[in-house]
């Protein structure tokens, strides 16, 4: 219906902004609904998006590292009209660099009270975050088992090690 | 409403018994490129039901299924269940609810909660029941977090709608 | 033939004028996420006469020029210049090449090679000469890798018929 | 030209089996016209890819780091049969893991000798194979900035910081 559509964007909208200002620790951003003089349900959803510093330009010339901080910004914004009770990431931090990581972690901090997270990474930062890890590894080629893992043995899950074999 | 556990056999690379406690509320799956981090996410979305292989990344529902590795046999079925705690007792006063899912190379497919065989429908409603309902459980998949920039302004509407 | 360097000015966030050393065999670019290391390959695209806004991540082809940052008016022109060392002194017996291309906010648009002004056609000769004709030069933009694996049979084709 | 065609996927293809082998250290891969009886200039282009160990499936099916590999492989087999003078490759590194990193520049050292590469990466491994690395700052935010780096120097360079002023 129009109104749970509006009353729900409205929402997200707002969210987005402050989330926004939080990953990046400033600038701005905002979503809008673009032909709505027609029907709002024929209405798409444009985003601008401005890191500190820098012009307001479309979201195209964003840098691979900055669109991933803006598509978080609204997956987060939307999660958080509508918690549900676990979320799953696989490799959203793929393109973060360190400092982003760590903004992106701070983030994610406020959502874990409402909802259980399970996170893939190949950062060791995101690691270091989780209150339990699991190593995936194929001993047997083609076969998948998984361990539990201390932090200190990430590095040889990742090179495809068991850890206390080497 | 909270995820205990996830058990995976004969699922993609998982062709042994796999087991995953899922109490904290962070946890994280690392590993080499290729090992099953991403299997782990597709038993999660296909034991709640999702219907559509390519969302699996297969083009056929039976692509799940442990195709067979190096000196091992491919195998018959496909089966994966997920724990829920469910405080408030909505199941015959059980804290603990299983949804069992399991799929055969000859394509039957069967659903379970806490052991007795039910429909796929009962299964949803479970879900929307304990606030899982389809998108009720947030997954983000490896490669799509771009999709929502770059999707014209109308399929982002669709993907809000969705959320919402 | 070989590369020597680039400069740019006006281009993207490259305010100032910005310099490159490609003397070596294989040369790296780090930095942050958002520092501007995808706009130095799209400088380096733009000079060699890459025509289409979107393929520079923009809407319109004065996108690249440098529109401005906190404390920094915007600019009008932007500026790029590429050379290359061409033992084969087919200019004029010169061993270097110097290929420039700028752009006003007027969009007033002109070709430098060896500093004469030339048109966009005499670039594209210099470079089908130096074996850099189009697609000549290889370049994999950030993101698009899987494009390759992602695409349908038929676009796949289109990007050998493009490389071969 | 068909025959152009023909004869650059044959080429393609041959060097597209042997650089998959030994990107993955074995398994096996191939490509293939489809839709040939029509007409040869309607046909497609098909990919398979077996990773060691494992069964020959759809390349959906391989991981996120499989499939770079796999179209690093591609992208390597045609440059092998027209080879330009530089090449430029933006965070192609970006899904691999550290052994698969060490596996990609071992290929690339490969193409060295005829090419000039210039990559842009994240990856300490990668850096660490750059014979020069240029480091690129925004001291004043949005104006983009270049120095040269030493191996040792890239943290700070990666956390946005300058060498030589922490
Ligand atoms: N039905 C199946 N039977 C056996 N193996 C399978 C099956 N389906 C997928 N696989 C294998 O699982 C592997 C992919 O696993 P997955 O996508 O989970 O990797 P990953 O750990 O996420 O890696 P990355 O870090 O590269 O994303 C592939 O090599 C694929 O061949
Ligand atoms: N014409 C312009 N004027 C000023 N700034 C611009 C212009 N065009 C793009 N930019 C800025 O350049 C930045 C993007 O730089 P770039 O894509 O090179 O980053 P990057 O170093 O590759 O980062 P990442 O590691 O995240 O991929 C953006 O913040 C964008 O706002
Ligand atoms: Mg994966
Ligand atoms: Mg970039």
């Amino acid at each position: 219906s129009k109104t749970l559509f509006e009353d729900t964007f409205h929402e997200a909208r707002k969210n987005f902004q402050d989330i926004f200002r939080k990953l990046f620790q400033g600038g701005k951003a905002d979503m809008f609904l673009s032909n709505t003089d027609d029907d709002m349900l024929e209405a798409g959803i444009e985003i601008v998006a401005q890191p500190p510093g820098k012009q307001l330009q479309s979201i195209n010339l964003l840098s691979g590292g900055e669109r991933t901080m803006t598509a978080v910004a609204i997956l987060f914004a939307l999660f958080k009209v509508r918690p549900s009770p676990f979320c799953i990431l696989d490799e959203v931090d793929a393109a973060l660099d360190e400092t982003n990581v760590e903004r992106f972690l701070r983030v994610l901090r406020d959502f874990i009270a409402d909802t259980q997270f399970c996170i893939v990474t190949h950062h060791k930062r995101t690691m270091a975050e989780c209150q339990v890890l699991y190593g995936i590894t194929m001993q047997r080629r083609g076969v998948s088992s998984r361990i539990a893992v201390a932090l200190h043995e990430v590095d040889t899950i990742q090179d495809g090690g068991v850890p206390g074999t080497s | 409403m909270r995820l205990k556990r996830l058990v995976a056999r004969g699922f993609k690379s998982f062709a042994d018994k796999t087991e995953f406690e899922f109490d904290s509320r962070l946890t994280g799956i690392i590993g080499p490129n290729g090992c099953g981090k991403s299997n782990v996410v597709d038993a999660i979305k296909w034991v709640l039901g999702d219907q559509r292989a390519k969302s699996l990344r297969g083009s056929s529902m039976t692509d799940v299924i442990f195709k067979g590795a190096e000196g091992r046999e491919a195998m018959g079925m496909a089966e994966v269940t997920i724990t829920f705690e469910d405080l408030g007792g909505r199941f015959d006063g059980a804290t603990e609810i299983d949804i069992s899912r399991r799929l055969t190379v000859d394509k039957e497919s069967s659903y379970l909660v806490n052991g007795s065989e039910v429909r796929l429908k009962d299964v949803r409603d479970v879900l929307l029941d304990t606030g899982l309902g389809t998108g009720g459980y947030s997954v983000m998949e490896q490669g799509r977090i771009d999709a929502v920039l770059s999707a014209n302004p109308e399929a982002r509407r669709a993907i809000f709608e969705e959320a919402a």
